[in-house]
């Protein structure tokens, strides 16, 4: 996750997903904020903290089968570049969707349980727990 | 051939290349005309 | 392009050596290629759960379903979605020697390369740029192969038994001997497989409380035989000497983990060169350290002996340094003597110490006879002693085609890495479809290369990797050198944006 280009390539992943919603020409504002949030939550949360295991065979005798990819980034070091960058982009998309919703409820609830969703399973306590 | 290289879909099957073209081109057409709208 | 500095006073001769950096734009194209294909992966898993489409992966058939699963469905994810769809590059069959030149079996496809079939026909002289034939001893005429069919006849192909019982040939000793000359060491020990020599005698030299400092790009044979040793395993960044230094002094100041011991022994486990980089070590550096920290040296030099050095004799006769410093020198038979299987050279006492307790002299068969007699020939010739200059001419013809075909690629515009003296070139080509795109290319050019892919590479550097052999004339590195070009105009493979030459 720390190769070159990874987190440009990321960010211009989220910037074309919000302009595709955007093109959608029946769908207000709002709601393309709130569906790129969710989105964008559901597939972090699916890549990072759901599939475990690599997609292909690793020399180390099978450890990294049962760990899912956020445990396996950085052979499990906690608080590097890659993990802080990570747990801080959803919480950017998060506050700018809340501001271009107009905070409203309905909206704020969904946006919150989805960013806490993607928050939750990063925080260090949860390393491996299940 | 480059966009079939640079894309990745110069290894893909016949059907998955439609696919792909039909769904790529439809965005691009959306998001033409919702840029030509909002313009 | 990072060219890390070095102590120069400690080399003999200028050590250039670059890793161009991936452009930022075909970084992000190669993930959204592989993000792309990833998607279309998980269509096609979707397909096969469902059975819209037949599965033709391995699988448990419905009564083993309650059992542990036998193959790992997720691990294989990439193999049958994305190398499964270029992998005719893969295995190709040839049915000639794997010289400069070879003839390829052609094979044909109708399912998307799940099954081939031989149409028949073959492909006549395809340029070899693939294989490891540094100097040329891959051949079914001239000395070598004469006197492996005599021993042939001599010893018969196979012997079964094992070094410790009656396994053990005057040939076996022959061979070890001429070795030990050969690397200018005391005592030398061959083994019938390079992989187990690394695998199968780690653990002889390592084990419990002891420390293995190994590079990060080590050949999976080296982690193996470090793993299989219980020794504690730190990895250090490629070719890094500041990094070395750093886990030897924390080494030396903390010693062992919880308990604080100090640490049996250090062992630094290198490689001479690296093939999928094309990287030769930094040798003087690694045995400055070792001196100072008093650590032992373990070098490798599967691809760098015979091809490296005035005179063959590897990574340490190109840096000049004392042979005796290495306090286990390993290598191989396979890249530069037309052969197979390794060696492991040093003091007698070790070699005395590993003929009682390697895992290979107790448990393996020995080393066929003809294949032993194969790499007394070649290596006499390397040393002149067979009367001729054949063995020099090569070496200089290796350097020679080394150096041209290298510069040559870097004036074309391409990426290429590792140091200016390696025979293996590696050609960047970054994105996954450009993998497949340029092995079938060059082989419509009758040119037979190598390509290589995540996960055996970082995600964005897959690569191609021709190796250089002194078999190849200048008509043979001058049409593949055209064919590359053409290629690399056709594929947009020309990312340099060094100053071309």
């Amino acid at each position: 996750m720390n190769s070159r280009g990874m987190w440009l390539a990321y960010l211009l992943g989220i910037g074309l997903l919000h302009v595709i919603l955007l093109s959608i020409p029946f769908v207000s504002v709002s709601v393309v904020w709130t569906l790129t949030n969710l989105i964008h939550n559901m597939c972090m949360y699916l890549l990072l903290h759901t599939v475990k295991g690599t997609p292909f065979e690793t020399p180390d005798q099978g450890k990294a089968r049962l760990l899912t990819h956020w445990e396996q980034m950085d052979y499990g070091v906690q608080f590097t570049a890659s993990r802080k960058f990570l747990t801080i982009t959803p919480i950017i998309l998060y506050i700018l969707t809340s501001f271009y919703t107009k905070y409203d409820g309905v909206h704020f609830i969904i946006n919150t349980f989805s960013l806490l969703s993607v928050l939750i399973p990063k925080m260090p306590q949860l390393h491996g727990v299940r | 051939y480059q966009y079939l290289l640079i894309t990745g879909i110069y290894v893909l099957e016949p059907w998955e290349k439609s696919i792909f073209n039909t769904v790529l081109f439809t965005m691009v057409a959306m998001v033409v005309y919702t840029s030509y709208v909002f313009v | 392009s990072h060219i890390v500095g070095h102590n120069a006073v400690l080399y003999n001769k200028p050590f250039v050596e670059s890793f161009e950096e991936t452009p930022l734009l075909v970084a992000v194209l190669t993930y959204m290629g592989y993000g792309i294909l990833t998607l279309f992966g998980y269509l096609r898993d979707f397909l096969r759960h469902w059975k819209i489409e037949k599965c033709r992966v391995a699988s448990e058939r419905d009564e083993q379903k309650d059992f542990v699963p036998l193959y790992q469905d997720f691990e294989n994810f990439y193999t049958r979605n994305l190398y499964m769809r270029i992998r005719d590059n893969w295995n190709r069959p040839i049915c000639s020697v794997p010289g400069a030149k070879m003839d390829v079996v052609e094979r044909v496809t109708h399912d998307y390369n799940w099954t081939f079939e031989h149409t028949g026909t073959v492909l006549k002289n395809v340029i070899n740029m693939g294989s490891y034939n540094y100097l040329g001893f891959a051949e079914n005429t001239g000395p070598c192969a004469d006197s492996a069919a005599e021993a042939t006849v001599k010893y018969g192909v196979g012997v079964s038994g094992t070094r410790h019982e009656i396994g053990n040939l005057d040939k076996h000793e022959e061979l070890e001997k001429l070795v030990a000359r050969f690397l200018g060491v005391e005592s030398s020990m061959a083994f019938g497989m390079g992989f187990a020599t690394n695998s199968m005698n780690i653990p002889s030299l390592a084990g419990k409380g002891c420390l293995t400092l190994s590079d990060e790009l080590n050949h999976a044979s080296l982690v193996l035989g470090a793993r299989l040793s219980g020794s504690t395993i730190r990895v250090f960044k490629h070719n890094n000497m500041q990094s070395l230094e750093k886990l030897l002094r924390d080494a030396i100041v903390h010693g062992q983990p919880r308990t604080h011991r100090p640490w049996k022994k250090i062992v630094i486990l290198v490689e001479g060169i690296y093939s999928m980089e094309g990287s030769i070590v930094r040798l003087p550096e690694v045995i400055a350290l070792k001196k100072k920290y008093k650590a032992y040296l373990y070098l490798d030099e599967a691809h760098s002996i015979g091809a490296l050095g005035p005179r063959g004799r590897g990574v340490v006769d190109y840096f000049g340094v004392d042979p005796h410093d290495v306090d286990i020198m390993m290598g191989t038979f396979t890249k530069s003597f037309g052969a197979s299987g390794g060696y492991i050279g040093g003091k007698k006492e070790l070699i005395d110490y590993l003929r009682t307790h390697s895992h290979s002299a107790i448990y393996a068969t020995s080393m066929s006879p003809p294949v032993a007699q194969q790499i007394i020939t070649s290596m006499k010739c390397i040393m002149g002693e067979d009367g001729t200059t054949l063995g020099q001419e090569r070496l200089r013809q290796l350097s020679e085609n080394t150096t041209y075909f290298r510069r040559r690629l870097h004036e074309m515009g391409f990426i290429i890495y590792g140091n200016e003296n390696s025979p293996v070139v590696p050609l960047m080509l970054y994105m996954p479809a450009k993998i497949g795109a340029f092995g079938r290319e060059m082989l419509k050019r009758n040119i037979g290369i190598v390509v290589v892919g995540f996960p055996a590479t970082p995600i964005i550097e897959s690569r191609a990797r021709f190796c250089v052999s002194a078999a190849h004339t200048k008509d043979m590195l001058d049409t593949a050198l055209n064919a590359i070009s053409e290629v690399g105009d056709l594929l947009q493979l020309k990312y340099s944006r060094r100053t071309r030459l």
